[in-house]
């Protein structure tokens, strides 16, 4: 899956199975990633597993598990708030049944979002800096906090997405890369639906070409649009490669704009 | 570690207090939890720092000189925002929503999506 970490790092990775997104003293998530299409390294997440840790007063442990076809709105106790009947310091909100939650822990001031696209579920949250700061050196495999490890990253090193999709497909083939899209078709599509061709239209065009699946489109438009919801700093909410609109700065870090 | 925040924070909130006025024991106990609190949340960062060690034990010191109970109100650093102490916002936002920036900065955004 395109992950955006919290120093606003993008990265295109095979993170297969079971891996930790956050796992601070506040908060523990969890991703399961599958593979997408055969012979392809790319993976994509049908399960999401998030973790409350209990907070004085405020709420006891709360998990929240959702697995693709399987995105309830409430905890795997049957839930839907922790702390006091009146207080409601963490909360979950059904914005479309099915298929997108949101949970909001006002004691920590931590929104996440759950989404299922297609197949696949998407994740985003917006967490106070100190408190997602507030782990253990054990703690530090958290994608979130220092990206996926280099033998895990399926971009080029610089997170360019446009490297793979240079070198994977033909840039003008008229046949397409993979049953269903052009280059070109998938360049129509994903612009329909973001007019700026930043590291998300980028990435809707690479999952295009990558399975052929529909849905990512609609998955990397609402990833741009939890992005503008929960990301406090407007000016990097639009991230570009390199070669377009900005320049990578190392390894790993993009432009943002 | 931020433990400097929490010590700027206590002494913004004690400043003004004047011992010879009403009240002021009750105020000091708040702002007392407050720091308290505050060097709570930065315990893990901080550990190993002496400047937290010193506060946490200044802390202790203080709350027994003044007979401050651990649980109670505590102080918030902007005096318009109740505190709540199971609204982040209410003791850490506050500081930042000042000036009127709605999206102010100290969060941190992570995201995942697509294959």
């Amino acid at each position: 899956p395109h992950l955006r970490t919290f120093k606003d790092h993008f990265q295109t990775c095979k993170v297969e199975g079971a891996w930790p997104l956050i796992d601070n003293n506040y908060l523990s998530v969890q991703v399961t990633n599958v593979p997408v299409v055969p012979g392809s390294s790319a993976t994509a997440t049908n399960k999401i597993t998030i973790i409350f840790k209990a907070h004085r007063e405020c709420t006891d442990q709360k998990v929240y598990q959702a697995v693709t076809d399987d995105l309830p709105a409430a905890f795997v106790d049957g839930s839907t708030s922790g702390g006091d009947g009146d207080t409601k310091s963490l909360l979950i909100l059904e914005r479309e049944s099915g298929r997108y939650v949101e949970m909001h822990a006002r004691y920590i001031g931590t929104t996440v979002f759950v989404r299922q696209l297609g197949r696949y579920l998407t994740l985003a949250i917006r967490m106070p800096e100190d408190l997602a700061m507030s782990y253990e050196e054990s703690q530090d495999l958290q994608l979130c906090v220092n990206g996926c490890p280099l033998s895990e990253r399926i971009d080029d090193g610089q997170g360019q997405v446009s490297a793979i999709l240079g070198h994977s497909v033909p840039r003008t083939s008229l046949a397409p890369a993979w049953p269903g899209y052009t280059l070109e078709a998938a360049n129509a599509q994903c612009h329909e639906k973001m007019p700026v061709k930043d590291i998300y239209f980028q990435s809707c065009v690479f999952d295009l070409l990558t399975t052929g699946d529909a849905n990512f489109t609609a998955a990397a438009h609402s990833a741009l649009e939890d992005v503008e919801a929960l990301h406090p700093r407007k000016e990097r909410w639009h991230i570009f490669p390199s070669g377009s609109q900005g320049t990578p700065h190392g390894r790993g870090h993009w432009a943002v704009s | 570690c931020r433990i400097q925040k929490c010590s700027t924070d206590f002494v913004a909130l004690t400043s003004h207090l004047n011992s010879a006025i009403d009240g002021f024991d009750s105020e000091f106990c708040k702002a007392l939890r407050a720091y308290a609190g505050c060097t709570q949340r930065t315990s893990k960062a901080c550990r190993g720092n002496l400047v937290y060690h010193s506060a946490v034990l200044g802390i202790s010191d203080l709350m027994s000189q003044r007979n401050c109970s651990k649980d109670g109100p505590t102080s918030s650093t902007n005096p318009e925002v109740t505190h709540d102490p199971c609204n982040y916002h209410s003791h850490a936002g506050a500081r930042e929503h000042r000036g009127g920036d709605l999206n102010p900065p100290g969060y941190l955004f992570c995201g995942l999506f697509g294959d």
